[in-house]
């Protein structure tokens, strides 16, 4: 599963150090949903960021099934990103010059074994808007595309930051629906950053951080 | 206040037509706190660039503070909201090139009579990373620094897009009592989307839209 020892991350600008983690140890089950929980700034997205592979920890271990990704190179780091993980970002990152199909689809080409494209954009309500380019959608058809790129890519380890965060509480309790299926169907290892209480409530395990240390890490007592 | 009559707004690209907004007409009573609520791709977003000057609506009267800015032209638009509108961004559009403070300078610059800047940045809680760059901040210090760029304007309509999308439950308090106090002080006309609970049962007035339609325009029974 997911392994952390005494990891470290310190973002540095001139002379001024921020310690976004300081010597977070943490256990993670495979196949288990996860929520990440705690005060804006407390380091939860560089947590996510670090498993990910997209940001390095200057100390300690990181350990994702079996692999020493702390010890990988930037090849290696792209290799297991490209194997392993399937990312919703806090800021979406949709690629402007493509359609809403055309970045759902980068999804899928990265992938062993993928999830049918349309099918996905029908489950995230976007299939009637597939060929429109990301500036002409909402915010919340947005975090849509970007929870569709990374479902669609049916990866081992589904890293979701604030994955709700633009949505009503409709459509989130839909997306959320969707989590729990890719879960139960594939198995899938789930980490949720969110602020949702319905989310937190379907949780196995619950992370909470505060300025940078992780301060809980329990089974949730009312999954 | 603010008068809407039949407003019409229409996205085209190509041949393809969205109707953003149909047929929508809205009072809403200067010096209250009103929220905007509706699913995802509903208009929401679109109601209040229109009402904010930011965006053009095709058909309809657009009334605010007894201005006919449906009839304004670009110049007339941009006096208008320089002179009357604060905007908290639901993609907070921070400058990349400015520090914390500099982007909430900004705001106070073109102001008549601003807040001072660094009570405002306490007030969001973002004092002490007032000399850092937007992308050195997480998701939801971003999003404060947007809230403390449109407060410190001390504008007669502050209009939210989302204000707390990205905070969590304490944050999020915090900037709904800044909200309230600054409406209490000021008299400010507020507008403000939300999915959050807690905004929701402190508005005066509660708008709700449904694909593009106002579907309900009521005061709050339980402020
Ligand atoms: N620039 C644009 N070009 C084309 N269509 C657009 C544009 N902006 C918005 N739309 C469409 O207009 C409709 C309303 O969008 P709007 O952003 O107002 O929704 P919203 O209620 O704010 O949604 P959310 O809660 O997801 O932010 C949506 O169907 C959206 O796809
Ligand atoms: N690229 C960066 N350079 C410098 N400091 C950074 C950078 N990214 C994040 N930080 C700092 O590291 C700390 C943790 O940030 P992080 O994004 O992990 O918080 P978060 O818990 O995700 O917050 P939020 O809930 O607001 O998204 C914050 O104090 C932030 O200012
Ligand atoms: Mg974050
Ligand atoms: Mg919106």
């Amino acid at each position: 599963g997911i392994l952390l020892k005494n990891v470290q991350k310190v973002y540095k600008s001139g002379d001024v150090e921020v310690q976004a983690l300081k010597n977070v140890s943490l256990t993670l089950p495979e196949g288990t949903i996860s929520v990440i929980l705690g005060p804006s700034g407390s380091g939860k997205s560089t947590l996510l960021n670090v498993i990910g592979g997209i940001d390095r920890a200057n100390g300690g271990e990181v350990h994702i099934f079996d692999q020493a990704i702390h010890e990988f190179n930037d090849d290696q780091l792209t290799e297991y990103r490209r194997k392993y993980v399937g990312f919703i970002f806090q800021s979406y990152n949709l690629i402007p010059t493509l359609t809403v199909y055309e970045n759902v689809e980068v999804g899928a080409e990265i992938s062993e074994s993928p999830l049918p494209i349309d099918e996905v954009l029908k489950g995230v309500g976007m299939y009637d808007k597939k060929d429109k380019f990301p500036q002409q959608l909402s915010g919340g058809e947005q975090q849509r595309v970007a929870i569709a790129r990374a479902l669609v890519k049916n990866p081992r380890l589904l890293l979701c930051d604030e994955p709700t965060g633009a949505l009503d509480e409709e459509t989130g309790k839909t997306i959320l629906r969707l989590l729990q299926d890719v879960h139960r169907q594939f198995g899938t290892t789930i980490l949720i950053i969110t602020h949702n209480q319905g989310i937190s409530a379907m949780a196995h395990w619950v992370v909470k951080m505060k300025s940078g240390e992780l301060v809980e890490c329990a089974k949730n007592e009312h999954p």
